[in-house]
């Protein structure tokens, strides 16, 4: 399984529609402080369920929709949607192709999509933490979260070592 | 499950050994059960000792060789049980030039089995990589993404 | 003491501001003191918001957005109330290259006033001083230091 | 006040006698990981008479003592020596030059110098106190704790103003 692509509009300060297109291999992005970069590592990390305030800087589902600027308006809705290639089966389904999706309302709703139709999140859990692509796995390191590999507790860290098993 | 984690463990242990030497050229690097009764499970703490020093407690490592480590552990158990994806944000922040090629080789090679995102300002990290994106804030503080070559990066 | 904690006060959150707006060229800045019973003392609050956005809180600003706010505070103590030596290590790590030129330029007009030990990894940054040092490990794992030059450091 | 010069012999990882000359305006240490840079820092702060652990990187005094390597013995003693040009009369002392010394052994006895004499450390806390010198101050910034600044709480960053008051 890998990312090919990933379509965002309106999370955060992507406010008109955004998509990049991932191959295999290494994919990096640069730019300025405060382009965005960060929040598209969490784009990836919310579309795959991540409900964690801290990892999203965001104390409600609002603030992770485009909040508006001087020169354009606020959004009503954030959506991500991610495309992955599943030829080799690693997600336990039929489909060469998953799309998962997933929006988010002012009014604090969140709905969840795969394939274009509707699911719970609990379906989506289920079916990543089948694929060990959990969501507070090692696989996601965070800005300045370096460190915290090594300043967590041993119970913690035993944590870490029980996922990979 | 007792038996899964010790055969895990073991695993994990030794990579991250190998990852250790290969990152700093040598020296020692090792997880450790932590005693405790019967009750509880034991946690996992971390040896590491540069070559030719004698410090042993993590704390007492510099700002780089911290993030070293905790990347020889990341790759460690990348290596053991493969994710299929991975996404790293300015983890080679404290890193000097040396030990950047060393962490962007040792990617290159775990990139056979894990896709990468990662996002940094390291121009060496950027060399490496299969595609760039350019993310830049415009007049109406919004986002928006560029593919870029590294031409177009050393142009900048 | 409270009079003298107010006009204090005052000062810092003008100096906070202005270098606060030299850095993001523009937006607001601001400190708030946090509104309490008359028994204890009031709390800061922070308040920084880049230009053209809307973001009011420092947890929603990206990682070299906090890194050049904490340092525009920092330098507005400075400003405020000149300590005679100041020791900043890695700083600018999270900082992009235009960052730097603005952190740097700022330093340079505080240097008239107080003395700076800056560690870095950053060219930008080591291009600016006016003595470099250059510390390296030796194989008997001691560090010895060595006075360099520009031209040294390019070399390498 | 500015400062001149620093002594250092068998503080951390200096085994031999280094010393570093400051002019005015700006000092850049440069160098690999784990060369040394911040133990530089460390010695500034110790000899100006830092005693916390967390900010020394050591749990007990003689953490800061060279611990020897594979070439090198390790050292009895730690010394650090500052020399500051005092001719604009910052500190309330009749010297042009002034020399703070700090000396520390494995059984975690410490003694501290001024030109020469020895004092007690309350001695020299009341005079950097004065001098606007501080431990505590704002003066000094750790690796990686330039958000520290930003997480404190807001009674911690009412300090901050205190001191520069
Ligand atoms: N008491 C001691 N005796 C000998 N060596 C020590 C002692 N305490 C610390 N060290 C060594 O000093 C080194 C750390 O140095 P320091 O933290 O100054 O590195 P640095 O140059 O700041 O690196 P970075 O760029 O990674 O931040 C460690 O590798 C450690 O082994
Ligand atoms: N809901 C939102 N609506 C609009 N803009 C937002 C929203 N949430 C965050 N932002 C903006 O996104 C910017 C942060 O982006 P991000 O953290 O991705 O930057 P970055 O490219 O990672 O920068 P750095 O290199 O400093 O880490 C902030 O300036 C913030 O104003
Ligand atoms: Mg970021
Ligand atoms: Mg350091």
């Amino acid at each position: 399984m890998y990312l090919k692509r990933l379509d965002v509009n309106g999370f955060k300060s992507f406010a008109g529609a955004t998509s990049l297109e991932f191959g295999g291999g290494v994919t990096c992005i640069a730019g300025p402080n405060g382009s965005g970069k960060t929040n598209v590592a969490e784009a990836i990390r919310w579309v795959l369920g991540e409900q964690a305030s801290r990892v999203l800087r965001a104390r409600k589902t609002e603030d992770i929709i485009f909040t508006g600027s001087a020169k354009r308006p606020a959004m009503g809705m954030a959506e991500v949607r991610i495309t992955l290639d599943n030829s080799d089966g690693w997600l336990p389904l039929d489909f060469v192709e998953v799309v998962v999706g997933r929006r988010a309302y002012r009014s604090g709703d969140n709905e969840y999509y795969l394939n274009q139709s509707r699911v719970r999140l609990k379906d989506l859990n289920e079916l990543f933490m089948k694929a060990q692509v959990g969501q507070n796995s090692y696989a996601f390191m965070g800005q300045g979260l370096v460190e915290q590999v090594l300043t967590l507790r041993p119970e913690d860290r035993r944590g870490m070592i029980e996922e990979a098993a | 499950v007792k038996e899964r984690f010790s055969t895990t463990f073991r695993k994990v242990n030794a990579s991250f050994k190998t990852y250790f030497q290969t990152f700093f050229g040598g020296g020692e690097a090792e997880l450790l059960l932590t005693r405790t009764d019967e009750e509880t499970l034991p946690g996992v703490d971390i040896i590491a000792q540069p070559p030719r020093k004698k410090v042993r407690t993590i704390n007492m490592l510099s700002g780089g060789e911290r993030s070293l480590t905790a990347m020889a552990l990341l790759f460690a158990l990348l290596d053991t049980n493969p994710s299929p994806i991975c996404v790293l944000d300015e983890v080679d922040a404290a890193l000097d030039e040396a030990n950047v090629d060393r962490f962007t080789t040792a990617l290159e090679k775990l990139s056979e089995r894990t896709q990468f995102v990662i996002i940094t300002h390291n121009r060496r990290t950027l060399e490496m990589a299969d595609t760039i994106y350019g993310v830049s804030m415009g007049e109406d503080s919004t986002s928006t993404v560029l593919s870029l070559r590294m031409a177009d990066i050393a142009a900048k």
